[in-house]
């Protein structure tokens, strides 16, 4: 019989809004 | 185009081994300072693949940070990439390919059965382990999506200036210029003078640029059918639109050169193998406005004949075009308003749009469909020039 691999952890990623968000924030903090 | 992929030692499993502290190094010299001309001769989507063995190697360690460091820094660093060459065609044909592969590996080897079907036995043991980056190729997506939109506005900005000339005021016909509308025939637009002037083989060369950049950098070849139908959309839109508004340009003469024209465009689709990009479809208003130029507009059969035969063109664009005609000389006749009140009459039940220019900012929406690579991951080799050494074939 195959042996069912175990399931996988879905990783939760921002979207690509929030990604911009987050660069444009550190951007801003950096000088 | 020659492909560098060489069988590696049979011990490398598809996976590179790198240092956290090196992933900043690794975007900058594989993304963000990375030159697409550096890769001429290596396989195509070379950073998208050498990036999903990174992630792979993450996976592999079970390191959820790392996957999502990784991953993040990937994409804002294609990301200030684009945005740093917002008019470089070369460069964000380059990234949409890539992050379009790396998308497409990401499905390829999820674990998901349903992207596996193609796989080799050697590429399902290049699967990631641990986790599942659903999520991940959303925000891929998304990115594709804006790449894609940038390449188009690109491409129309570089063809928008040759549209006019080249497709309404260039005459390509020979003994054609004899035949312009009268008091029109030493008159040239403001567009056309000097510098301004396109022939059509100015856009064929501009999309033979496109089509040879995007087929080297390994772009899908569905992604390339979208863009061709994209911009035949806008070529269309933009010469319909002038030609609704310019007097001059509406007499048999130029509805000669433009049919002329159209048909050198569709034998272009023939041969660059675009023809089942529904290119060619969306230039049918402008085929019907060439026709309706030249056809007869005298008797009620030659009303019925317009009818049925301009079903693309709106009844006010068909008016417009009837109204705007101008003879070619003083043996033709303009269209009478009886004439066009048949038409209206024989159209008056047809729901046709209120608007009578075309929308030339209307975009096709895009599909990125699945599109798995017969690579294999141990075979493929790192070029000395990406400078990364770094980076352990595990």
């Amino acid at each position: 019989s195959v042996q069912r691999p175990r399931p996988r952890v879905l990783l939760k990623a921002p979207t690509l809004a929030e990604m911009e968000e987050m660069t444009t924030s550190e951007e801003e903090e950096s000088p | 185009r020659q492909v560098t992929v060489q069988r590696k030692e049979k011990d490398f499993q598809g996976m590179l081994e790198y240092h956290k502290e090196d992933e900043a190094l690794l975007i900058r010299n594989l993304v963000t300072d990375l030159k697409p001309q550096m890769l001429s001769g290596t396989v195509p989507c070379l950073p998208a693949y050498i990036l999903y063995m990174c992630v792979r190697y993450a996976d592999n360690t079970n390191d959820d940070l790392k996957v999502h460091s990784l991953l993040t820094s990937t994409i804002n660093g294609i990301k200030k990439v684009l945005k740093k060459h917002n008019d470089d065609f070369e460069m964000t044909s380059f990234w949409l390919s890539n992050t379009c592969r790396l998308l497409h590996c990401l499905k390829q080897y999820s674990g998901d059965e349903g992207f596996m079907t193609q796989n080799t036995a050697k590429q399902n043991e290049h699967c990631l382990k641990n986790f599942d980056l659903t999520e991940y190729r959303q925000v891929l997506s998304d990115l594709s999506i804006q790449i894609y939109q940038q390449l188009i506005k690109i491409a129309e900005g570089l063809l928008q200036p040759m549209i006019v000339s080249a497709m309404l005021e260039n005459e390509s016909i020979q003994g054609l210029s004899g035949v312009k509308p009268m008091g029109y025939r030493k008159r040239s637009s403001s567009m056309a003078d000097g510098d301004n002037s396109y022939c059509l083989e100015a856009i064929i060369r501009q999309m033979n640029c496109f089509h040879t950049v995007m087929c080297d950098q390994g772009l899908d070849p569905e992604i390339i059918l979208q863009v061709f139908k994209q911009l035949f959309y806008m070529i269309t839109a933009v010469t319909l639109n002038n030609l609704l508004l310019r007097k001059d340009v509406c007499s048999w003469s130029t509805g000669m050169q433009l049919r002329y024209n159209i048909s050198q465009l569709e034998e272009w689709l023939r041969g660059r193998n675009l023809h089942q990009s529904g290119a060619a479809q969306t230039m049918e208003p402008l085929i019907q406005a060439a026709q309706l130029l030249q056809l007869k507009k005298k008797t009620r059969e030659d009303a019925e004949a317009i009818c049925s035969l301009c079903t693309s063109l709106s009844t006010q664009q068909i008016v417009k075009i009837l109204n705007l005609y101008t003879p070619l000389n003083e043996f033709e006749e303009r269209v009478t308003v009886s004439f066009i009140r048949t038409i209206q009459a024989q159209l008056q039940d047809r729901n046709d749009p209120q608007q009578l220019l075309l929308d030339s900012k209307h975009m096709f929406p895009v599909l990125f469909p699945f599109n798995p690579s017969s690579l294999t991951m141990d075979s493929i080799h790192i070029p000395a020039c990406l400078s990364l050494e770094f980076l352990n074939e595990v």
